[in-house]
């Protein structure tokens, strides 16, 4: 299938929440989203990766309206589970890069993450999909890694 | 927006490579994926958490019949890189639920996290975007997964 993006779009209307040491067991993500859905709170990115000695870290982004309630909607839940600390960060945007058939090639990821290496832009966390891949980048970087974005992928020029 | 699930895929003919000590420097994802494209891997779901220590854990998902040319393309690079290593597990199976609307709704995720959770089947990975929910499961539950999925969003009864 032909690799083909559409656009890059980019949000700095959002605020990172990592839950770090959640046990990694049945049950833990269950009690943090039905705890952050109770409390209304809008949820966008969610990022697990694999836990390591029985406890592992769980981030997702949430629009920066919203970092409060989830920090209190959390708390109460993570003393509960006896352990697991939330910490936010604002300073935050969200760029993805919209196509089709990006899963048949990781060139689109490359290419992706080869641009925002050229202009020095930490890559903070990564999620993807067959149509999307998004990245966690500093705030103030924004405009400049949708920028870099555009041009690797040649949608300046459309 | 409301939200609907549309349908539950289950897929086990996946393997995970996790890469763990990445430099969280700018250039490192580039890199790895840049190996991996041009040795033709097919990747699927990419999640990379946020950094600690100056590392950063890095797991994609790759049909099984790639996990070693993924592995071989690796090496070089991590090593060139000064650090990292690879690991692959092919026991597993990625669950998605897809949908519409799920963004504004953190209530998908509780539902399909409560779901596992139930039948005491451990959430490995989760990445999400506004259309799905892919979690990373083991293989061997994977049936029992996608049946409870199915039940969870009532689409037994459709
Ligand atoms: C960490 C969390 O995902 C846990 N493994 C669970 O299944 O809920
Ligand atoms: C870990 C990796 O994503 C690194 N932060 C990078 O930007 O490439």
């Amino acid at each position: 299938e032909k690799v083909v993006v559409r656009g890059v779009a980019v949000d700095k209307d959002q605020a990172k929440v990592i839950v770090s040491n959640l046990p990694d067991k049945p049950g833990s993500a269950a009690r943090v989203f039905r705890a952050l859905a109770d409390a209304n709170v809008m949820v966008d990115m969610i990022v697990q990766n694999v836990g390591r000695g029985g406890v592992a870290n769980l981030t997702f982004t949430v629009p920066q309206t919203d970092q409060v309630k989830a920090q209190r909607a959390l708390e109460p839940v993570l003393a509960a589970m006896g352990g697991g600390q939330v910490a936010i960060h604002e300073q935050i945007a969200k760029l993805s890069v919209v196509g089709v058939g990006m899963k048949t090639h990781s060139g689109v990821a490359a290419t992706l993450f080869q641009a925002l290496a050229a202009a020095n832009i930490n890559i903070e966390m990564i999620s993807t999909s067959e149509i999307k891949i998004s990245v966690i980048v500093e705030q103030e970087r924004a405009d400049e890694a949708a920028r870099v974005a555009h041009a690797a992928f040649h949608l300046d020029q459309l």
